[in-house]
Order: structure tokens, then sequence, then C-alpha cells
């Protein structure tokens, strides 16, 4: 109550203790900086989240790789002796331009699997009610691991397709937008990455787009596979190898700052 | 026959910087007058110290800088002062009360990013164009 204490360091700088009240306003500042209405509150505290899962993951080497570029800018009048590191995102990637990447994890998963009528899939869905304000998304990918399977014939061929599930309906089969395609061999292990730019943009215009993702997979003569017989890992898989959306923002040209 | 070379004098060790010195790399530059020229300082903001590490994955600390010390006529200890700042100082010198000496102030900004956890445990990875300072000089 006797108002700000204050000392001498030793460089002679008069140095003030702040109140309860400017530290939580000096917080308050330094997330306004962040884009953030307020401190974070993670669900799950710290400790409980290691083993560390699939997405942070990702999104610690995405970090560790865009510092690198930082510091690499940093020592452009320096002579280049090393060569150029591996891990640094290439120049024009989605990466390298965003201002903002967001790591989604898998909110819902449904199945239709071997107990089902075919076709088999398997449905996704991410939550993106907390994009940054005042940013636009520049691509957005959808990543999901692939391990071995259970197939006789490794070196057949599989089409993994992913929709965007555009509307629903209760006596008839939902409404698909396809987003993208890849061909794989089906003892193939590894992380597969689809473009789902166009799906994330629409579940943006307005959230009750945002009904999932679905995922099919076909044998070469159209034959349909359950996904989790072919490998692919949903949220019952090891959580360093589960699900999850990436999406890129680019923040508005427009210099003007918000007011504080 | 040449003759022998001169004894060189010792070089005095405690002279004061030359005012004429770049700013930014020693530390404790002073100008001839023992004022601080304007020149960037270290600053290490640490998240860990704001007990944020719960929801901030990485950095550990934000390790950026500042700008400090004087604008003074003459400007030639700071070498990287705009021309107005320069006839800022003059005028300053004539009408110390109506103008002020012009501000050390960042003149060239780089990126930083930061990596944190939202309350739905979604991880963000935000870049922060024009954050750390890289060079200080006289406005």
């Amino acid at each position: 109550g006797t108002g700000p204490r204050r000392r001498f360091h030793a460089a002679g700088f008069l140095q003030r203790r702040l109140s309860g009240g400017e530290r939580r306003e000096v917080q308050r500042e330094i997330l306004a900086v962040l884009g953030l209405p307020g401190r974070p509150r993670p669900r799950t505290p710290a400790a409980s989240r290691a083993p560390a899962a699939a997405a942070p993951l990702f999104m610690l080497e995405l970090y560790r790789a865009v510092a690198g570029e930082e510091e690499e800018e940093e020592e452009v009048s320096r002579p280049v002796l090393t060569g150029f590191s591996t891990q640094s995102p290439q120049p024009g990637s989605a990466v390298s331009r965003a201002d903002t990447v967001v790591s989604l994890v898998n909110m819902v998963e449904q199945d239709r699997d071997i107990f089902s009528p075919r076709p088999y899939w398997k449905e996704f869905r991410f939550d993106l009610t907390q994009v940054p304000a005042g940013e636009s998304v520049t691509a957005a990918e959808f990543r999901i691991y692939k391990a071995r399977g259970v197939t006789r014939h490794p070196n057949n061929t599989l089409h993994v397709s992913i929709y965007e599930i555009a509307a629903e309906h209760s006596n008839r089969e939902s409404d698909l937008f396809l987003l993208d395609v890849q061909d794989l061999r089906a003892g193939t292990e590894g992380w597969l990455v689809f473009d789902v730019t166009a799906a994330s943009n629409h579940w943006l215009v307005d959230r009750k787009y945002n009904l999932g993702l679905r995922l099919y997979v076909e044998t070469d003569d159209g034959h349909s596979i359950d996904p989790g017989s072919a490998g692919l890992l949903g949220r019952r898989g090891p959580r360093s190898k589960q699900p999850f959306m990436v999406t890129f923002f680019r923040a508005s040209p427009s210099p003007a700052r918000v007011s504080r | 026959a040449a003759k022998p070379p001169r004894r060189r004098q010792p070089k005095k060790t405690n002279d004061l910087p030359h005012p004429n010195k770049l700013p930014g790399i020693f530390d404790d530059v002073h100008a001839a007058d023992g004022r601080q020229v304007c020149r960037r300082h270290e600053l290490y903001v640490s998240f860990q110290d704001l007990g944020w590490l719960d929801w901030v994955i990485a950095p550990q600390g934000y390790s950026a800088y500042y700008c400090e010390g004087e604008c003074a006529f003459p400007l030639d200890s700071c070498m990287n002062a705009t021309n107005h700042a320069i006839l800022q100082s003059l005028v300053h010198l004539m009408k110390p009360e109506a103008v002020p000496k012009a501000c050390c102030a960042p003149t060239k900004l780089s990126a930083t990013s930061v990596l944190y956890y939202d309350s739905n445990n979604n991880v963000i990875l935000k870049k922060h164009r024009n954050m750390v300072v890289k060079s200080c000089g006289c406005h």
C-alpha cells in the first residue's frame, strides 16, 4: 500500500519493483504482442503431455527449422562455410511464407471398418475455432501415419483418397468433395501428407461447413480396403503416430496495428 | 647505414574510446565527455521466470536487445544517424527547451518465433517479423 518500491541497480539504473497489478498489465501487453486474448491454459499439465504426441513433435521440428532460417538471415553478411542446412525450410515453401502455423488435434474419429458394409472409410474432425484473427490460410495439410498393415502383397498399389464432407444426410450417403489422392505400395511405412487447403478455407468461412474429412483406401482394381487393415493409424495408434492437421496462415499485409 | 629504429612509446591502455569508434560491439562505450552513446544493449526475457513454460514450448526465453544512449551533437560517435537526427541535434543545441534531442531507437529489426500450446492443446508456431533489435541509431 506504499506504492512501488524503488532500488538502484549496480549499473546505476533506477529499478522499480512492479506491483501485482502492474505485473499482470505487463503480462497482458506481452500476450497482446503474441496475439493472445489471455494466458492459454492447456487442458493437460506439461508433465502428462510426455511422451510427446505427433503434432507437438512435428511442430518442434518446424520451429527448429524456422529458427535456423532466422539465424541464417542474421548471418547474411557472413560467408557461408558449412553449406545450406537441410533442416531449413525451402525459400518460398508454405512454412517459410507463414506468419502462424497451427497444428490441430483430431477431435472425433469415426470408422466404417470390416464389421460394416463396404465401402470402408475413416473420418476425422478438427476444431478451427481458435484460428488467429486477421490472417488468411495459405496452405493446410492432413498428416496420417501409414504402418505396414496386414497385407500379404506389399508390392500391390493402394490409392488413398481424402475428401471433405460437404453435407450430411440421414437417409443417404454424405456429399463429398475430393481434396487429394496418393498412390503408394501396400508395404510402405511413414507419414502421408494430403493437401486439404480447400477444406480449411471452407471451414473458416463458416463453422457449420466443418463436417470433417473422410479417408478411403482402394486397391488397383477398385476394391475398398479398411484403412486400419491397410496400416493407417488413427486415435488408437501410438501417440507419436496419431493423425493431425497443420494449417499455415499469413498475416494481412496491412500495417494497421490493433490498438491496446 | 640505416638508423636504429626509434623505440615506440608503449600504447596507453586506460584511454577512453575515441568518440568516432563504432558503438554496438563493445561494452560501456562512452563519448569523450563520459556520456554513453546510443547503442544496442542486451536484454533477455526468461519465459521460465514468467512461469510460462507450462504453455510455451520453445524458446525458453526471448533473446532480444534494446537501444539506449545519448544522441548529442555532434553525432559522429553514432554512425547510424539519420540526416534529420543530425539537424535536430543541432537545433536542440540552439533551442534546448523547444526541440528535444534526437532519439536513440532501433534501425533494423529481425524476426523471431515462439512455439506454444493453446487452451485446446493445439500447438501454434508464431513468427514475429519485426521483433528483435539488430541495430540502433539516432532518429
